[in-house]
């Protein structure tokens, strides 16, 4: 038996929504210790990784380890039916067919029950191995998102330099050739803050297209983490209060 | 040009 009561439904609404475009189908892992899921794009490019604890609910309860095939574009389609102060309700029984969600406003004695079908998705069990990132970049998630989008309109792909100094985000294309660079900004509000902890520097180059969509991710956490190490996947990180953490991991490409 | 690599080298099975 799995029930977890998220008083805040409009975090999980916002999880689902950052994470549609980019997965499908997807196993759920319940365990006694949370939530957690993992799975690529259909392209092999990109990588989710959600972890939610069950410290985050006003009620956990998981008695065995559970896996919950969904079709993240149906659960979409269920969580438009909750308002965005909705306190969300989901329920599965052992060998469950459906997963039951509901959502609840105790203002105004609305309640939306739904059971999703859930489906069987056999995939191999891939694990992320632990990496040490030499540059990691935490910057206000707003920022990034709109550097990511205007940068989008001058070329399909970004090169990010790290240093100890700055972080710099280059583009060309046939409009021309820049960068925007930003340096240590540890101004005092604290969410306009640009912290670079750079070890080792990088260079990488990444299609802005992805980085986009996991941007959308960017309304659960006003800061975007960005780990980086040279040949390996850059990892764009959202940490969400008292509940969890979204991560997304991008391939770098390889100029031949 | 630049190729865009993928997740299977650094995502598998451990």
């Amino acid at each position: 038996m799995f029930e977890a009561k998220l008083t805040e439904g409009l975090i999980l609404k916002k999880i689902v929504e950052s994470i549609k475009d980019i997965v499908t189908d997807v196993n759920i892992d319940i365990s006694p210790s949370g939530i957690s899921l993992q799975a690529m794009d259909s392209s092999h490019v990109a990588l989710v990784s959600l972890n939610l604890s069950m410290d985050g609910f006003e009620h956990y309860r998981a008695d065995t380890n559970m896996v919950l095939g969904v079709s993240i574009a149906n659960l979409a389609k269920v969580m438009k039916l909750a308002d965005n102060n909705d306190q969300i309700t989901l329920q599965a029984d052992q060998e469950a067919t459906h997963l039951k969600i509901i959502f609840e406003n105790p203002k105004t004695e609305r309640t939306t029950e739904f059971n999703l079908n859930l489906i069987t998705i056999d995939s191999e069990h891939l694990a992320i191995p632990e990496t040490e990132y030499s540059s990691v970049v935490t910057i206000n998630s707003g920022e990034f998102s709109k550097i990511c989008k205007e940068l989008f309109s001058l070329s399909e792909t970004v090169q990010i330099t790290t240093n100890t100094d700055y972080v710099q985000f280059s583009v060309e294309g046939e409009v021309g050739s820049g960068q925007v660079r930003l340096g240590h900004n540890d101004s005092e509000k604290k969410e306009d803050q640009t912290i670079l902890e750079v070890s080792e520097s990088v260079q990488q180059q990444f299609a802005i297209r992805y980085l986009n969509m996991f941007n959308k991710a960017s309304t659960l956490s006003s800061f975007t983490r960005l780990c980086l190490h040279q040949e390996q996947p850059l990892v764009v990180e959202f940490k969400i209060d008292n509940l969890g953490v979204l991560k997304y991991f991008l391939a770098p490409k390889i100029s031949d | 040009s630049k190729y865009q690599s993928t997740m299977d080298a650094f995502y598998k099975a451990i």
